[in-house]
């Protein structure tokens, strides 16, 4: 029995900054 | 503020590795399209795209390390990133720019163009704070 090897898959918004804006007020 | 930091290199950066969109369609790293995170985007319930646009690229404190300062948003709003030079960064109609596209290629084997000041990144913020 070979297990397929899993391949990772990531969800598309890792790959983009989290850029919050500082609230101003 | 100080700045925050993406002092690592994540592993989906490396050529090939497969990304799964808002839509379950399944990609490669390289083949994203900027229409890819706009159209995940919009199905998201939690997440907006921003534009992100590179205003200052600053030398860090430590070797390899820049300090990116984005205008965030409609309002510009200020927001500074410390991450290393082959970190790379999504431009609009451009696709993977880093500080050191060099370097980028060189790790992640992944095509990428020059960042430079006045590109305009993909980024994300809560829908709740808009």
């Amino acid at each position: 029995n070979v297990e397929p090897r899993s391949v990772p898959v990531f969800p598309w918004h890792s790959l983009v900054p989290f850029l919050a804006p500082t609230q101003s007020d | 503020s100080p700045p925050s930091s993406l002092a690592t290199l994540p592993p989906f950066f490396m050529r090939g590795s497969i990304i799964q969109l808002a839509d379950g369609e399944l990609k490669r790293v390289e083949d994203l399209k900027t229409e890819d995170f706009i159209q995940s985007a919009e199905i998201s319930s939690e997440l907006k795209i921003d534009s992100s646009t590179v205003e200052r690229i600053d030398t860090g404190q430590t070797p390899n390390v820049v300090v990116i300062q984005f205008g965030v948003g409609e309002l510009k709003a200020q927001v500074s990133v410390e991450v290393l030079m082959e970190y790379p960064f999504f431009v609009f109609g451009q696709g993977w720019s880093s500080c050191c596209p060099d370097r980028t290629t060189r790790l992640f084997e992944l095509s990428c163009a020059k960042l430079c000041v006045g590109d305009v990144c993909v980024s994300l913020t809560l829908r709740s704070l808009g």
